[in-house]
């Protein structure tokens, strides 16, 4: 059965999307299968990966109970990594879908099923910047839970949020096997003072929840979206494409210590 | 009457509650009375102006009718800067306030009355990374909409999803005054292309609308808000600090001409 990790973090802009994109693109690398399931209406990762955001593609029909997840599942440009994409129809996915039953369960309920008959090794689910009904739909029905933290003080005041959350879902029942995967330090600039204070901070709280692996704040990784392409693709010989690398070899590592 | 403006764009990381606090204590450095009304859970722009997120503090009460907007204001540590703050029960606000009549113009029906009375010169208000309900009803009562935009390429794509609502949401009555006061580009950084194409694209397709002000990537913004002071006031040489004076004077001379 495969690994199902969300990447979440209501804070705004610290690096879900890049890092789901080039985690999933990392892993494929390493001959791992993995599927990149779009939940963000914003459709960025569906874009950073070069898929086009076509009405009807999403998991939007999925919500509502007229459509199969395995259905929407598409090839990227790299081997072994698959999409569900994004679209614009899954913006009123949080209204819509507020008025089914099991409202918070209806992801899950459709992901039990691709867990069953799928031979992936890894599902990662790229959430949109808040803890609205699509992000709480996917960390009702994944194992663990990524969280990107950008090396900046507003993102470190929103952490506790996130995860008390998550251990809030865990304790009450409605995902009795939710755990917090880890906390990936983003953006991080040697040059400052502000990124080392924040991580120092992150590690007292949350010591072997924190990622060795330190994602660096570089351009190759920001420019790589505009060409559709994973940093990997795109410069694999940038310290972003080497990062994330490394964050896929200790991901892997981690997942099968558990 | 005070010019009203909403600091909103769906993408998350891009300046909005930076922009919201700078120019805010910007405007009040010039003379200017400002009301600053954080609309985001998150409560970043309450703590990048040192105040303490408080229990009932909120507009929550406001917007389920319980209580005026007038009774929470409170004083911040600049002359002429006034803040209401949120806290944590904003975050049930979405819920909370879509079962309620006129959910879309709750916050509007409450600053009514506060417009009438007060002698400010300018009313913020900072929204959350999305077009949910309280962004909405920010959208719904203010005069216009600034949309900070970070000099990236996701941020590139997200930018005609929030330009065509606030068409559409003049355009269907919603509110007839809507307009876009103007986009503001952040975290620019010179040494890369990237922030150059990013301009660039963004001056062909909205021409007037871009504020000529551009407002760097720079250390010393991100360093404030954990002394709880805008950077005007961490550190007022810096060219940060620069950079939101020049902002708050190209504003004041453009509300002023319409
Ligand atoms: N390590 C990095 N170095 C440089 N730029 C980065 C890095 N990581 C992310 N970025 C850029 O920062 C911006 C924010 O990252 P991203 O969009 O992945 O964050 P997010 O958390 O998914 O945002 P949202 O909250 O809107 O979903 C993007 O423009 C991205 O290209
Ligand atoms: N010009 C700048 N130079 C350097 N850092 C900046 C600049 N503007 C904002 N930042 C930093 O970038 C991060 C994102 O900015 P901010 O939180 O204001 O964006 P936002 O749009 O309000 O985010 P959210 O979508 O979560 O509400 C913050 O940590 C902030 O300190
Ligand atoms: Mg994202
Ligand atoms: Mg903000």
């Amino acid at each position: 059965e495969p690994n199902v990790i969300a990447l979440a973090n209501q804070k705004g802009g610290v690096g879900k999307t890049t890092t789901a994109v080039n985690l999933a693109a990392s892993l494929a690398e390493r001959k791992q299968r993995v599927l990149l399931i779009d939940l963000d209406p914003q459709a960025n990762a569906t874009s950073g990966l070069g898929v086009a955001a076509v009405p009807g593609a999403s998991v939007y029909d999925v919500l509502l109970g007229n459509a199969r997840l395995v259905e929407k599942v598409q090839a990227t440009s790299m081997e072994r990594l698959f999409i569900i994409p994004s679209e614009v129809d899954l913006a009123g996915a949080e209204v819509d879908v507020a008025r089914q039953d099991r409202y918070l369960h209806r992801f899950k309920d459709a992901l039990d099923p691709l867990r069953a008959i799928s031979h992936y090794d890894y599902i990662l689910v790229d959430c949109p910047p808040s803890l609205g009904i699509l992000t709480m739909n996917a960390l009702a029905a994944v194992d663990g839970v990524m969280i990107p933290l950008q090396c900046e003080y507003y993102a470190l005041e929103g952490l506790s949020v996130i995860t008390q959350l998550v251990n809030r879902l865990r304790d009450s029942g409605a995902n009795p096997a939710l755990e917090i995967d880890g906390i990936v330090m983003t953006m991080f600039d040697g040059r400052t003072n502000l990124s080392q204070q924040v991580m120092d901070e992150v590690k007292t709280h949350f010591a072997d929840k924190v990622y060795e692996t330190i994602i660096p704040r570089n351009i190759r990784i920001s420019e790589a979206p505009s060409h559709g392409l994973p940093v990997v693709r795109y410069d694999g010989k940038s310290a972003g494409a080497e990062a994330y690398r490394h964050l896929a070899a200790e991901f892997v590592k981690r997942s099968k210590a558990r």
